[in-house]
């Protein structure tokens, strides 16, 4: 939203720590 | 059984980090030319000690623990800087083999903790296929240790089982090193 491509909203200086994050918790949910 | 993770799950992470990796590659060029805080300095490149301070932070490097008064959210000394785009995509082929190679070191004789656990996505993220002969021994030692210590995991329910999922998913699959998969 608020004009914010979804890209440069993922890719912003924690986009690593995030992608990480999401990896392990889909692992707890799966 | 139960510990490992289903063959689905696995070829869901591979698709995603290579998604990463991709998009590692189209933004390089923006996170090296930002600067770093002034509250970031980088170790040298040789300096093993020096990065896994930075890395994982002088609470786990020096085995201290944090007492109340400390903010663990905000002193990066204390806890260890997080693995930043504007901090990883600095770093030479060289080096993140380097820095790989300290934590892979480091992990050989201590337990997992979450830190260690980004630094070493973030760094195999960053790490450039084809991969050296060095970088292959490196991680297929990695994905040995996170099984060993999957093994000895008591319960389904600790933490680090997903990330030790994770990181052998990733050197099996992702790296090709198929006699480690799951």
């Amino acid at each position: 939203g608020m004009g914010k491509s979804e890209d440069s909203d993922i890719w912003d200086d924690t986009a690593l720590i995030k992608a990480y994050d999401k990896a392990v918790a889909s692992f707890k949910n799966s | 059984v139960g510990f490992s993770p289903s063959l689905r799950w696995q070829q869901q992470q591979v698709s995603n980090f290579s998604e990463v990796r991709q998009s590692i590659n189209k933004h390089r060029q923006h996170w090296k030319a930002q600067a770093l805080d002034d509250n970031v300095i980088m170790p040298k490149p040789d300096d093993e000690e020096g990065w896994k301070k930075f890395c994982l932070g002088e609470n786990i490097y020096y085995n201290t623990t944090p007492t109340q008064s400390d903010d663990p959210g905000l002193d990066y000394v204390k806890v260890g800087f997080p693995p930043f785009l504007s901090i990883v995509c600095r770093l030479s082929q060289a080096s993140i083999s380097a820095v790989l190679e300290n934590l892979i070191n480091w992990f050989g004789e201590r337990e997992f903790v979450p830190q260690l656990g980004r630094w070493l996505y973030a760094l195999l993220a960053c790490l450039e296929k084809p991969l050296l002969p060095e970088a292959h021994s490196l991680i297929r030692q990695l994905a040995r240790r996170c099984s060993e210590v999957r093994a000895n995991l008591e319960t389904k329910e600790d933490e680090t089982l997903s990330a030790l999922n994770l990181m052998i998913c990733l050197v099996a699959r992702y790296f090709e090193q198929n006699d480690l998969a799951d």
